[in-house]
């Protein structure tokens, strides 16, 4: 089973 | 005073269209250099980059940075209220509380308006740092739609596999599996039929098909679309918008557990 990552883990917030 | 004006209703309606079913809203920042909008979907899984450059349009004016929060499915139902072929103009007054759609006909004897409310939303925005991809795909955007449209028949996840020799689609779960290999094209008469991959290491990551499918509503706004993924870090999915600019969606990967 595959997990759904959240975009904010990759980019920071500006 | 901002307003900005575009000869031709249809791209404006195509945009709404491509970014509607991820966002119900969104802030457009406006600069002297064109039009922004960065706004997550509701699950904080993808990230939707709209920009328009200023130069594009038939007219643009904006004499102060101007943030508007629009609700998108109200701005959807507005468009819609203009003929495809109808000169839009948008209007807002500095820290106003509302925007004008201007739309006018080609003869000029229908002009119509429509005054939105704008909204107050407390949108973060995300840096988003440049990156050289290990893998970049362009292929034709039907292709890309088509392929994702068929796949998530059969999971709600599907594999992108990017080596040398070409790119691989892949879904599986209960009903059985699917595969599409698409190998590059060797010989580019119509650049907008072509699949050219550009590879640094080969890359295999796992997305949503729910999101891809959702992005590939931006079709209709260009032939080709580009893919760009890198291990470990979140694909992007480009559009560009003719002379106007692009969309970019920015989807984070499935990682195993």
């Amino acid at each position: 089973m595959s997990k759904q990552t959240s975009i904010e883990n990759y980019f920071n917030k500006a | 005073m901002f307003e900005a004006r575009l000869m031709n209703a249809t791209i404006l309606k195509k945009i709404l269209d491509a970014v509607k079913d991820l966002l119900n809203e969104g802030t457009f920042d406006c600069s002297d250099s064109g039009i922004q909008l960065q706004a997550m979907d509701n699950s904080h899984v993808s990230l939707v980059s709209l920009t328009l450059r200023s130069d594009s349009f038939d007219k643009f004016r904006c004499d102060r940075n101007l943030s508007m929060g629009m609700n998108l499915g109200t701005m959807a139902k507005i468009l819609k209220c203009a003929n495809n072929d109808d000169t839009v103009t948008i209007k807002a007054q500095d820290n106003a509380d509302t925007v004008t759609f201007m739309f006018e006909s080609q003869n000029h004897e229908k002009v119509s308006d429509y005054e939105m409310k704008l909204m107050n939303l407390d949108q973060e925005h995300l840096g988003i740092p440049d990156t050289d991809y290990s893998c970049v795909v362009r292929m034709p955007s039907m292709e890309f739609a088509r392929i994702c449209r068929d796949l998530a028949q059969f999971s709600e996840s599907m594999v992108i596999c990017c080596t040398k020799e070409g790119v691989k689609f892949s879904a599986s779960g209960d009903l059985g599996s699917a595969n599409v290999k698409l190998a590059q094209t060797s010989n580019v008469d119509k650049e907008e039929e072509a699949v050219i991959i550009e590879m640094q290491e080969p890359v295999t990551l796992t997305f949503a098909c729910r999101y891809l499918n959702a992005f590939t509503k931006a079709t209709p706004l260009c032939n080709q679309v580009q893919l760009s993924m890198s291990a470990d870090v979140p694909l992007v999915v480009e559009y560009r918008i003719s002379d106007l600019g692009h969309i970019r969606y920015y989807l984070a990967p499935k990682i195993e557990e």
